[in-house]
């Protein structure tokens, strides 16, 4: 079973030409699992980072000056409660 | 029954088909289960066809989960299935829909993907076939088209999530829906559900060229956000897959378009900003019931405009 402990998403806000020319090579890394595609200034990009490559990427971001927030800060916290409901719900089912 | 069945949360696959039998077995009259060929790990692909009689009836086509990890997608099918069963014969508007046209509702159209999220990766988007020569296994299935394949904004790595496979339809999932709308000849309008960003899009995404009937799709589209809106007020916009996200190849609703379906859409539901693919399921029937109000009045427009 695949784990995402530690796994975070980032909605990135690229401001300019120069931005989305970078996160476009950010889409080449293929570690990086882009939830929503097209980069564009009119709409926020979504992404999920390995928790070991977190600390690059953001150092990244930052660098080059892109705003960017943290959307769901541990993608295996969410996964869990998910699966917990379920189990509870099929419980409740039967 | 489908009375006790609980909308309000996600179900692994065989719940779900089991859920489809129910439905039927509730609807026999109106409700058929159509096994429209099996999936690469050989499980069996179901359609509901919803009709009230006449041969090869002009039809829509509805199609959820194309991407496995979407899963509102294919919880909303769920409910809306039920909805449209239970409103024909009490909605004036359903009743003369279905008195005059079979609506295709597929709820689960990549089955193997949708097993894999469930079992081993949550995260899974495409099919599970072997990509001979590499260890990546899958394709993504809507770029897997016979619509500008290969193109911008799909990749030839079988590692990426967006792969396009060595031809197209080389996925039998897709070969399964295409050989179904080819065989039946009369689909109107071609409905892809995906999440998440709150949009509905028409063709094209392999070019940014504007289709012959890109004013009354845009339209369609606008008034039909417009119902959706109206019940939570969930911010959606209108426009082509090309100029809205990006340029995207080999989706299902440019090959739909190009073989004359007119009213091509792709829907992406909601996310409330927050979640993504990890909507919380208490999010379900809010997004299925704004997602019916939308689907209803395309699906309004498409008996009130033969073509």
């Amino acid at each position: 079973k695949e784990l995402f402990n530690g796994d975070q998403v980032l909605r990135i806000h690229a401001e300019s030409e120069d931005h989305i020319h970078i996160l476009k090579e950010l889409d080449e890394d293929s570690g990086l699992d882009f939830w929503t595609h097209g980069f564009s200034t009119e709409r926020p990009v979504d992404v999920r980072v390995p928790h070991a490559s977190l600390y690059a990427v953001k150092d990244f971001l930052k660098e080059n000056n892109i705003p960017f927030t943290v959307m769901i800060n541990n993608v295996q916290d969410l996964l869990d409660e998910q699966k917990a409901e379920m189990v509870s719900n099929a419980e409740t089912e039967r | 029954n489908a009375k006790i069945f609980d909308f309000a949360a996600y179900h692994d696959l065989d719940t779900i088909y089991s859920f489809m039998d129910t439905l039927v077995a509730s609807h026999p009259n109106l409700i058929s289960k159509i096994n429209i060929g099996n999936s690469y790990e050989n499980r069996p692909m179901y359609a509901l066809k919803f009709s009230t009689g006449g041969e090869n009836r002009p039809a829509i086509w509805i199609d959820a989960g194309i991407h496995a990890r979407e899963w509102v997608t294919q919880a909303s099918a769920v409910w809306i299935a039920n909805k449209m069963a239970s409103d024909y014969g009490v909605d004036p508007s359903v009743t003369s829909l279905l008195g005059q046209m079979d609506v295709y509702l597929m709820i689960v159209t990549n089955p193997d993907g949708y097993s894999f999220t469930h079992t081993d990766n949550r995260m899974w988007r495409k099919t599970r076939s072997v990509n001979p020569g590499s260890s990546c296994r899958g394709t993504d299935p809507n770029r897997n088209w016979d619509a500008g394949f290969g193109g911008p904004g799909a990749s030839k790595n079988p590692c990426s999530d967006s792969y396009h496979g060595p031809y197209a339809h080389s996925e039998v999932e897709v070969k399964n829906v295409v050989d179904l709308i080819k065989g039946h000849g009369n689909f109107k309008s071609f409905i892809s559900i995906h999440s998440y960003s709150q949009l509905l899009m028409y063709p094209y995404g392999y070019t940014c060229t504007n289709i012959p009937d890109q004013s009354e799709l845009h339209a369609v589209g606008t008034a039909a956000i417009k119902e959706l809106m109206s019940l939570y007020n969930t911010k959606y916009q209108v426009g082509s897959i090309c100029k809205i996200i990006y340029q995207a190849s080999g989706g299902s609703i440019d090959w739909t378009y190009n073989i004359g379906i007119k009213y091509s859409f792709a829907f992406e539901l909601r996310d409330t900003g927050l979640y993504g693919f990890l909507l919380p399921a208490n999010q379900i029937i809010p997004t299925a019931e704004e997602t019916w109000l939308g689907l209803k009045n395309i699906m309004e427009y498409v008996r009130d405009h033969p073509y």
